[in-house]
């Protein structure tokens, strides 16, 4: 899963 | 990606080109606030501090890059533009970035994920996002004549924040361990600051006059 998990958003 | 998070970014998206395309097209700024404009230019620059070192999709990387230009062209074209500056209300766009930027700074260097650059200018876009949009709100309801460019302009932002949150419901019952206190509270609060907006809004369209917040 992606290190800046949860930020994926805008 | 789920439907509420992308109607909320088409939406968040519409909101700023209606802008962008009201100052080039009439070339005229007026009930436009610049404190606004400048205090959401800074929330991106500080938010998207990843856009090149962490890849999340090729949609992510564009969106992110029509945020930050077009909100920095936004400030350019009300500071700079030989036109569209003289439109700029600046006696009546008065609100005060420090008194926004300072207690998000601090707020931000006292709560946040990790204390790491990066993480505390994260927590601190997403606080400065949540009451950008005051200066704005102060604006209309001393502008006694709102165009519906400027009045769509703030609730089709609006309606982006309000589409997060259902956008967030939707990933918490659907994603394991999907917890993020920071987002959904910044959010909540911001989303609550269109309340009062909402509802004249709604009142105008729906007895057809035009739109007028009061004093």
């Amino acid at each position: 899963r992606h290190f800046y998990s949860g930020k994926d958003e805008l | 990606m789920n439907i509420f998070r992308l109607a909320g970014d088409m939406t968040h998206l519409a909101s700023v080109l209606v802008l962008l395309l009201k100052i080039h097209t009439i070339k005229s700024c007026a009930g436009v606030s610049l404190k606004t404009q400048e205090l959401y230019a800074l929330v991106f620059a500080t938010r998207y501090l990843d856009i090149f070192t962490d890849f999340i999709s090729l949609y992510n990387t564009v969106m992110k890059l029509i945020f930050l230009g077009s909100s920095f062209s936004i400030v350019w074209y009300i500071r700079r533009h030989k036109i569209v500056r003289r439109s700029y209300d600046k006696d009546q766009d008065t609100f005060r970035h420090y008194f926004l930027v300072l207690p998000c700074l601090l707020l931000a260097l006292v709560i946040h994920e990790k204390f790491t650059f990066r993480e505390v200018m994260w927590a601190f876009s997403l606080y400065l996002e949540a009451v950008a949009i005051l200066p704005q709100l102060v604006l209309l309801q001393r502008t006694r004549n709102i165009d519906n460019l400027t009045g769509q302009y703030v609730f089709l932002l609006g309606a982006y924040r309000a589409l997060y949150i259902l956008n967030w419901i939707y990933r918490y019952f659907t994603e394991p361990h999907f917890v993020h206190w920071i987002t959904w509270i910044a959010g909540l609060v911001q989303t609550l600051l269109y309340a009062d907006f909402f509802y004249y809004y709604f009142e105008s369209w729906k007895n057809n006059v035009k739109l007028q917040l009061p004093a």
